[in-house]
């Protein structure tokens, strides 16, 4: 069995998540907010890498708890990763 | 993928509570006392000093906000975010530590949806000294609340922790990197001071003064609050100007490292150049690091090019950032930063007009202004201002420790009911 499609709010929420704290490039205005699969699903992987989880980079329900666990404002990764990631 | 790291180039550091959570169980004095162990936490192995102040010139100003307060992480009531500190750096937020004021902040709580704020606000100074966050489960520097991590005066840091602040600030002389390594039983800190209270168990002594007719040997702002020094006792007035406790504390049991046979004390000030505090009495002086002497003292005064014969008053004045020492009618003016009196004295007295030209002690206060004491009378002076300003003296009984008005006769009925 495939694993069931994240709800939209959940993907809503974990966009706007991995952005915060670093594992999504900020929004583009130009842009909005559009990703690739691919990016949102590496973004994913290395959140739950960082946070002790399975790097599956599939938005389950473990990772969306962990989203939801309080924590400290500052983000995970610099912005300067992105440049580097990029790159 | 960490970055460049950010740090401190001084290694003393003053901190403040400039706000405190609004509707919390913990009371002020609890939040200071974690903030100062969690702060403690790192500069117990690394070379930092970290020196609560009153002034707005803290490098680490603490505050608790709610939701957007004018910086880049509004918070999002309880849960979510909820703290995060400034990296050190040129701006003038940095250091700076803001916690969620709609947490429900706990300490040695067992409510398990409490937010233990001594873990919390270790994770913070982290940052606020450079660190930036790890992946590593074990480390305070992972970016989830994962619960209470302890008793504050136990507690102590993981070793990947103690490893990256070490590569930022090298080790503390008094920390052996081996002995780290051993892990051996951890040192205990000192309690925090006991408040002046009137729990002591031992009985009344009869040598204890009375507040409202005292002749005060000196008055002091230390850590931003009052300290009023008679014999060897002393009254407390936190922040807010109340009185600690009506009962005096015992000089000795406080301030720890004073002489026993020391029955009292010429003059108090904090140093503004380290934050350490400075005991005159005689032609000797003693410093003290928070409330424990430092070692090798006492010292001559002569350190300070002060001349044999003691001092009435010392006072540290923001104005021009210089020290004061007062003898008599004469002055001299000190810079605590180069360590060297400036030429020119001693003067002849008094530099503020309408106070009198013989002190025994002057302090700043929190709202700016400089308050000169002789006898049972004090002279207020407004920020800036070189005179005394109008209606002064007034009587520091009344206004400082809680007596009544100085009826004649009054005071000393009152001392000898006391």
């Amino acid at each position: 069995c495939a694993a069931p499609a994240p709800r939209a709010e959940d993907l809503s929420l974990g966009v706007e998540w991995l952005s915060r704290f670093g594992y999504l490039p900020p929004a583009d205005p130009a842009t909005g907010r559009l990703q690739t699969q691919e990016e949102l699903s590496k973004a994913i992987a290395t959140m739950q890498q960082f946070g002790g989880l399975k790097a599956t980079g599939i938005l389950d329900e473990a990772t969306l708890a962990l989203m939801k666990t309080p924590r400290c404002s500052l983000p995970d990764l610099p912005p300067l990763s992105w440049a580097r990631r990029k790159r | 993928q960490a970055p460049a790291p950010t740090k401190w180039n001084k290694r003393n550091l003053s901190w403040r509570v400039r706000t405190f959570p609004r509707d919390s169980a913990l009371g002020p004095d609890t939040v200071r006392a974690l903030m100062y162990y969690a702060l403690k936490v790192w500069s117990d192995i690394a070379p930092l000093n970290f020196h609560e102040v009153a002034g707005s010139t803290a490098d680490i100003q603490i505050d608790f906000s709610r939701a957007d307060h004018q910086d880049e992480y509004p918070f999002d009531g309880p849960g979510g975010t909820v703290a995060h500190a400034f990296f050190p750096g040129d701006h003038h937020s940095a250091g700076d530590t803001h916690f969620d004021d709609e947490e429900a902040w706990t300490f040695r709580s067992s409510d398990a949806h409490g937010m233990d704020l001594f873990a919390v606000a270790v994770h913070e100074f982290g940052h606020a000294i450079g660190l930036s966050h790890v992946s590593t489960p074990s480390s305070i520097m992972q970016p989830y609340y994962q619960g209470p991590v302890g008793d504050p005066l136990r507690y102590r840091l993981p070793y990947d922790d103690r490893v990256r602040v070490w590569q930022l600030y090298g080790v503390r002389e008094s920390v052996s990197p081996t002995a780290q390594l051993d892990t051996p039983e951890p040192e205990e800190p000192p309690l925090l001071p006991e408040p002046p209270d009137n729990r002591s168990s031992t009985p009344p002594r009869k040598d204890v003064p009375h507040r409202c007719s005292a002749h005060f040997d000196a008055v002091a702002q230390i850590r931003g609050e009052a300290f009023f020094f008679k014999g060897k006792y002393f009254w407390r007035l936190n922040r807010d100007r109340h009185l600690v406790s009506l009962q005096p504390a015992q000089m000795h049991r406080f301030w720890r490292g004073l002489p026993l046979h020391l029955d009292s004390v010429d003059a108090v000030y904090e140093r503004t150049s380290d934050h350490k505090i400075v005991f005159f009495k005689g032609d000797r002086y003693w410093v003290f690091k928070d409330n424990n002497v430092e070692e090798g003292y006492p010292r001559p005064i002569s350190d300070f090019s002060l001349p044999p014969g003691g001092v009435d008053a010392a006072f540290s004045w923001p104005h021009n950032d210089r020290t004061y020492f007062f003898k008599d009618q004469l002055y001299w003016r000190y810079d605590d930063h180069t360590r060297r009196m400036d030429p020119g004295y001693p003067a002849q007295g008094p530099l503020w007009r309408g106070v009198p030209s013989t002190l025994d002690d002057a302090m700043r206060w929190s709202d700016g202004a400089s308050y000169f004491f002789r006898g049972q009378e004090y002279w207020k002076v407004q920020e800036g201002e070189l005179e005394a300003a109008p209606g002064y003296p007034q009587s520091t009984a009344r206004d400082w420790l809680v007596c009544g008005e100085p009826a004649a006769g009054e005071a000393e009925a009152e001392a000898a009911r006391a």
